[in-house]
């Protein structure tokens, strides 16, 4: 089913 | 002062339809250059962007740059006060803390003005990297708003599976398991019924239903939606909004531990 991560996790604060 | 004109007015109530579920406030800027929105939802798992061009607009004046942080469902009740044919304009003071819905009939007969108070929001911007994605699909936006809806009747989560023989949606749970698979048009008669699979890679992907479902909201937008995948980055799900812009979607994947 694999894991919900926050969408952070993929890109960066600006 | 900012002042934007849109004769097609509508098409603004239905970029606030399109993301109102998603966000209950966001930061509009405003510049030279036109209008942008980049907001999380509350749970942090998707992000919204949506770009509107000043060039787009039949008026369009922004002396200096302004943030307008905006309480979504308020500017959605304003919005739902205008007529479906009204021109809209938007207007504000430099550092007003108000902004101004102007709705004219297209006779002109009538003209309304509503005035909402502005929000100071945290600013939490993401950067976008610029990437070539795997597997770029443009489909009818009314066929994948039906995909995800039927889909979600099934399982809380889509597998979206993108080859060359075409792209396959998938999902299971306790009632069963349902594939709908969608091969690549040959021809078509109108160009808004076209199915196009840009592919350099495979890839299989697995989101959530229900945001998926939050973003076929913008499907009155635009009769095509591309989907972009990359292995372990998130989809992005664009519309077009008319000539002037754009919304897109990102939604992380579901990974491995």
């Amino acid at each position: 089913e694999g894991r919900q991560h926050p969408i952070e996790m993929f890109y960066a604060r600006e | 002062m900012f002042e934007a004109r849109l004769v097609h007015g509508n098409l603004l109530k239905k970029v606030l339809d399109a993301i109102k579920d998603l966000l209950t406030e966001a930061s509009w800027d405003c510049a030279d250059s036109g209008i942008q929105l980049q907001a999380m939802d509350n749970s942090h798992v998707s992000l919204v962007s949506v770009n509107l061009r000043a060039e787009g607009f039949d008026k369009y004046r922004c002396d200096r740059n302004l943030i307008m942080g905006m309480d979504l469902t308020s500017m959605s009740k304003i919005l739902k006060c205008s007529a479906s044919d009204d021109i809209i304009t938007m207007k504000a003071q430099d550092n007003a803390d108000t902004v101004s819905f102007i709705f004219e009939s297209p006779s002109q007969e009538k003209v309304s003005d509503y005035q909402m108070k502005l929000m100071n929001l945290d600013q939490d911007h993401l950067g976008i990297p610029e990437t070539e994605y795997a597997c770029v699909i443009k489909m009818p936006s009314g066929e994948f708003a039906r995909i995800c809806r039927d889909l979600s009747n099934f399982g809380e989560n889509i597998v979206i599976a993108c080859s060359k023989e075409g792209v396959k949606f998938s999902a299971a749970g306790d009632i069963g398991t349902a594939n709908v698979k969608l091969a690549q048009t040959s021809s078509v008669d109108k160009e808004e019924d076209a199915v196009v699979i840009d592919m350099q890679e495979p890839v299989t992907l697995t989101f959530a239903c229900r945001y998926l479902n939050m973003f076929t909201k913008a499907t009155p937008l635009s009769p095509q939606v591309s989907l972009s995948m990359h292995p372990d980055v998130p989809l992005v799900v664009e519309y077009a909004i008319g000539e002037i812009g754009q919304i897109q979607y990102f939604l992380a994947p579901k990974i491995g531990d």
